[in-house]
């Protein structure tokens, strides 16, 4: 019986400092090890990591639980949004490049009108991505672009809208109400479009990102997320622990700065690194 | 906050002496659990434990009325300790070009940063400050800094068609001519484990020999402070840390992780886009924002 008790405090601490340096929090961690405890009959080391990848796999929303594209509609109005500097512009240049070869028609509408040269970077992604991007000057209305992308995308006949946002801070009100106004533009003027509305996370933020998530989803609702960065030093876990929160599937990974360098979220693959 | 909790493990403790090991070990798990959840570094909080343990078991707590202020006490004169204890300033020198380098993880505020410094530099130290584009990578990124500089009144150097080493070595020489007191490296943004790109921070380092290299961090960075400020601090030497976006809601763990690893203090906190978004570090700040 101590054989057991040994092989558990050694095991034990180690799981959990996998966990809270892969940014899980202390929390979710928590909640995990005294799952694994419930379930657990021996300490063996690969029982645990079987029993630890299961219940991974059960708290992280799965990209099949996603809710169905709208059933006649032929455009999806993808919202991309997050805080400063996380990677939107640049996954918004891979996310047009991927779906461009999936042979879609996609529009790139540049409502960051505020960050400067944030319109020039996109607009060079775009041409990389070799997508039309809709525009205005730096300084104009993020609601007015929306409305002209919209007009855009319909005359087009496009099947994925995609819109950059300026980076803002979840506990800033008037930006946050800025982003919700602008969602509610996409909501009133594509009524019956598939609407997708992306948190940009990235991975090497803590439980930050706990707080950010839960704003974004107060003001505008979360669809999806978007984790970039995850070719760094960084597992990103808080990004999984938020999926669980929100009941929201990981749905792209940003695994470097070229074009190519966005995956499809796989929740084994990752569970495979993080327990490496 | 940490500070009602630790109230909480030591309500029942009344009187001189009647301390015991089983509330020390409770204030304790307190202390660690608001570190962790601070993003503070696991191997950093566990250091930090270490030493709180030892003061903790010492004769001022055990012989004080108010234990659990005594406890507080240790845990923040700790973290204050642990920054840096005063606030750090600028290594300018008064005569010569100051050479500042300016590194980080990708968009971790690194371009709007430089401006800011520039400024900061101009109004502190009276001295005519430069700021190299150093990043040809990231799309339209020459432009943004051009941009964020001509706004400020900044003078900016770029060259078009040139590797970085090369580019800071030139707008050198362009300083010395047109006697500028001050050269600020924009670098682009880069994963600490990018053997490639750590070998031109090194590079760089190298032609230009600079009296400063600060690490720009996000505020909310995650566990993996301690390694990023780690890999830096290695290949490169960080003389000090600026933390960005203090003006989010993030705990800041990051800062003493930074600190710990590297043995630098954070200097300056970016508050805001704008270039006036800028102040120095105050160690006591950072110590009551972990400990709320
Ligand atoms: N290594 C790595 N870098 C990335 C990834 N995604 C984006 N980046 C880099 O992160 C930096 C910031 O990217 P942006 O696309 O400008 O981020 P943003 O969220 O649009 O920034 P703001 O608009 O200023 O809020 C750039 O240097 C990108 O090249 C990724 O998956 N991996
Ligand atoms: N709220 C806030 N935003 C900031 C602060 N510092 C920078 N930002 C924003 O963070 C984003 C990234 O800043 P950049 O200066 O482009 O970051 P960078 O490190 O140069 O990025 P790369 O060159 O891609 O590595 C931009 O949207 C900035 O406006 C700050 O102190 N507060
Ligand atoms: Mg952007
Ligand atoms: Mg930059």
């Amino acid at each position: 019986f101590s054989k057991k008790a040994e092989k558990k405090d050694e095991i034990i601490p180690e799981i959990e400092e996998i966990l809270i340096t892969s940014d899980f929090g202390v929390e979710f961690t928590q909640q995990i090890i005294s799952e694994l405890e419930k379930r657990v009959g021996a300490y063996e080391r690969e029982e645990v990591l079987a029993v630890l990848r299961e219940i991974l796999k059960e708290r992280i929303s799965l990209a099949s639980r996603a809710p169905q594209p709208a059933q006649d509609s032929r455009m999806t109005v993808h919202l991309v949004f997050g805080v400063n500097g996380t990677g939107k512009t640049t996954s918004i240049g891979k996310l047009a490049f991927r779906l461009k070869k999936e042979k879609r028609r996609v529009l790139i509408a540049a409502a960051d009108t505020f960050r400067d040269a944030a319109i020039e970077q996109l607009s060079e992604w775009a041409r990389r991505a070799d997508v039309p991007v809709i525009r205005q000057g730096q300084g104009a209305d993020p609601g007015a672009v929306v409305y002209d992308a919209i007009d855009a995308a319909y005359s087009r006949k496009v099947n994925d809208l995609i819109v950059d946002t300026a980076g803002r801070l979840h506990n800033k009100e008037r930006l946050m109400e800025e982003l919700k106004k602008i969602s509610k533009i996409l909501d009133k003027k594509a009524p019956g479009e598939t609407q997708n509305r992306l948190l940009v996370l990235d991975a090497t933020t803590g439980q930050n990102a706990i707080e950010q998530a839960r704003q974004f989803n107060e003001y505008t609702g979360v669809d999806g997320i978007i984790l970039t960065k995850l070719d760094s030093s960084a597992k990103g876990g808080v990004a999984c622990t938020v999926s669980g929160m929100l009941g929201v599937p990981i749905l792209w990974a940003g695994t470097g700065e070229k074009i190519e360098d966005l995956v499809s979220f796989n929740i084994d693959e990752y569970i495979d690194i993080l327990l490496s | 906050t940490l500070t009602q909790k630790l109230a909480g493990v030591f309500k029942k403790v009344r009187g001189w002496g009647s301390l015991t090991e089983g509330n020390i070990k409770e204030g304790i798990r307190e202390i660690r659990l608001a570190l962790l959840e601070a993003d503070v570094s696991y191997k950093v909080v566990k250091s930090f434990i270490d030493k709180v343990t030892e003061e903790a078991k010492g004769e001022k707590v055990l012989k004080s009325l108010t234990p659990s202020q005594q406890f507080t006490k240790i845990v923040h004169d700790n973290l204050v300790e642990l920054l840096g204890g005063a606030p750090a300033d600028l290594g300018i020198k008064s005569g010569g070009i100051s050479v500042i380098m300016v590194v980080g993880l990708q968009g971790s505020g690194k371009t709007t940063t430089c401006t800011k410094l520039a400024q900061w530099v101009e109004q502190n130290f009276g001295k005519k400050p430069l700021v190299v584009a150093a990043d040809p990578y990231r799309p339209a990124a020459v432009e943004q800094l051009v941009l964020l500089c001509r706004k400020s009144q900044i003078a900016v150097f770029n060259r078009e068609n040139a590797r970085p080493p090369e580019i800071c070595a030139e707008a050198l020489r362009h300083a010395k001519e047109n006697s500028f007191g001050a050269v600020i490296i924009d670098t682009a943004g880069r994963l600490e484990i990018d053997e490639t790109m750590m070998e031109e921070l090194v590079e760089i380092k190298k032609r230009i020999d600079p009296h400063e290299i600060l690490l720009v961090a996000d505020a909310a960075t995650g566990q993996v402070a301690v390694t990023v400020a780690q890999g830096f601090h290695e290949r490169i030497g960080i003389t000090g840390i600026i933390l960005s976006r203090m003006d989010s809601d993030a705990r800041g763990g990051a800062a003493l992780s930074m600190s710990y690893v590297t043995g630098r203090t954070v200097s300056f906190i970016g508050t805001g886009e704008k270039v006036e978004d800028f102040e120095r570090f105050y160690p006591d700040r950072i110590a009551s924002r972990i400990l709320e």
